[in-house]
């Protein structure tokens, strides 16, 4: 038996506006852990993969590990009917292998909306993931999610928007990390600096750099991987020549949120 | 060109 319950749907909701319009259909496993989710999107570029404790949930049991492959565009546009403060139950039991039950709860009204979702084939996920150790990437950022996304945007405004492949290279050196892409004429660079931890604490951008990198990637898939700011208020992007890069935003203590993907390379 | 790989190239199946 699974019997999950969330007293605030919001979490979820923010899970599903973050992942659903890069990538179709994901992995959902749930084991006493909490639950691991793992999606791809159709040109098998990106992959995001979600970690929510058990601990996230205000119920929580699951007695057996279990793995579904659900569509997230039905699934969102179930939880944009919910309000953020319904109250999610989530239930799978054995003998419907291949259902699960979503019921949200008003709790001003009592009014209760049921659906049932069908497991879906999945695009090739779950794959394997290995902690890369810290010491492999080149440089690591972290800077405010809020801030992250206004670049994006700021970039996607500049560049072409009618062109698919808009490319962005983020480059670190030293105390500072540039945004650069190309328009049909001119190019635009956003610099941020490391800013001191003393005038905002808690918005601070900070640069951790072994070696000057320079790495081109998709600035339609940066833009997606953006919309994690409703999870946290920090992103770290890690970056390497050698491996994927991850944009990570920590759900509270009781997740995260990793996009990866590879930079492009030069031919 | 700048060639996008797949980042099934990287992870893979467990």
């Amino acid at each position: 038996i699974l019997e999950l319950r969330l007293v605030q749907a919001t979490l979820f909701k923010n899970v599903l506006e973050a992942i659903s319009d890069l990538f179709s259909k994901a992995n959902f496993d749930f084991s006493g852990t909490g639950l691991e989710l793992q999606a791809m999107d159709t040109s098998h570029v990106a992959l995001v993969a979600l970690l929510l404790r058990a601990e996230a949930f205000n119920h929580y049991l699951c007695d057996r590990d279990l793995s579904m492959g659900l569509n997230l565009a039905d699934m969102a546009k179930a939880f944009r009917c919910a309000n953020n403060d319904d109250i999610i139950t989530i239930k799978a039991e054995e003998d419907w292998s291949d259902t699960v039950t979503f019921t949200f709860e008003s709790p001003e009204d009592g009014e209760i909306s049921i659906f049932d979702f069908d497991f879906v084939g999945t695009n090739g996920v779950p794959l394997e993931i290995p902690e890369f150790p810290e010491s492999e990437y080149q440089a690591k950022v972290r800077m405010p999610s809020a801030k992250f996304m206004r670049i994006c945007k700021k970039l996607s405004s500049f560049g072409d928007s009618g062109d698919r492949d808009t490319v962005v290279i983020i480059s670190v050196d030293k105390e500072c990390v540039n945004f650069f892409t190309r328009g049909k004429t001119g190019t635009s660079t956003i610099v941020c600096r490391q800013t001191q931890t003393v005038d905002k604490p808690k918005e601070p951008t900070l640069i951790e750099m072994k070696e000057q990198v320079s790495l081109a990637f998709d600035l339609r898939y940066m833009n997606s991987f953006s919309k994690g700011s409703t999870l946290s208020d920090q992103v770290t992007i890690s970056l390497s020549s050698n491996l994927p890069a991850v944009f990570e935003y920590k759900i509270a203590e009781t997740g995260y949120i990793r996009y990866y993907m590879l930079p492009r390379i030069e031919e | 060109v700048r060639k996008q790989s797949q980042i099934t190239a990287f992870f893979s199946s467990p």
